[in-house]
């Protein structure tokens, strides 16, 4: 989940 | 989602919006460079790649589909626009894109979290978001008289990336999970390359006149 958490960023 | 994020990701649609208006109202692209705007393009095709395979929220969505909308479009008008395409400075555009993109590429195999085609090609557009902005800074220093919207143009992309950073500080300090070395240092580098243009923008701010970098 760590790596996933800032690709909801653009 | 953060009052730094919000705020950062707004900076950055007002930076396209400022530069869409000056294309449109002064029927010019003077200053503006297209290797800058290709790689942006190049930056958001790479990135947004998970709109197909991933939902995010209904915000994300419609920002990756709008950025991706409107920097196809100024290369559009700076390409092929009967009046813009003219005012193109090509012969001062001279910056090679190519000397960016393979280091970006090359790091981008060697340093990433996970072997996939989708999770390198996100690095790659993480790493050369970082220096994308190089060829419009070279351009900037060429150009006698830079125009206000060009000028802001660019301080509110540097505006953007410094925000971006309030943000992560913010989300390390308030998520667990929240970890993103690659992200981080590629964010701090692109924003440190703005500092010497920031230092000249608010030198002609301040002393009320036109921009000018050295």
């Amino acid at each position: 989940a760590g790596e996933e958490v800032s690709k909801d960023e653009l | 989602m953060n009052i730094f994020r919000l705020a950062a990701d707004m900076t950055h649609l007002i930076s396209i919006l400022v530069l869409l208006l000056k294309i449109h109202a002064t029927r010019s692209c003077r200053g503006i460079s297209l290797k800058t705007q290709d790689l942006y393009a190049l930056v958001f095709l790479f990135r947004y790649l998970d709109l197909f395979t991933r939902y995010i929220s209904l915000y994300n969505t419609v920002m990756k589909l709008v950025f991706l909308g409107t920097s196809f479009s100024i290369i559009y008008f700076m390409r092929f626009h009967r009046v813009v395409r003219n005012t193109y400075d090509k012969e001062q555009d001279t910056f090679r894109s190519i000397f960016i993109v393979v280091p970006c590429a090359v790091l981008a195999l060697l340093i990433n979290q996970e072997r996939s085609v989708l999770e390198i090609l996100w690095t790659f557009s993480i790493y050369l978001e970082a220096v994308a902005i190089l060829p419009q800074l070279v351009l900037l220093q060429r150009t006698q008289n830079i125009d206000n919207l060009t000028g802001n143009y660019v301080f509110l992309l540097g505006t953007y990336r410094g925000l971006y950073i309030l943000n992560w500080i913010y989300r390390y300090l308030t998520e667990p999970h929240y970890r993103q070395w690659i992200v981080w240092l590629s964010g701090v580098l692109q924003t440190g390359l703005y500092v010497d243009f920031f230092y000249y923008y608010f030198l002609a701010w301040r002393n009320n006149q036109k921009l000018s970098l050295p």
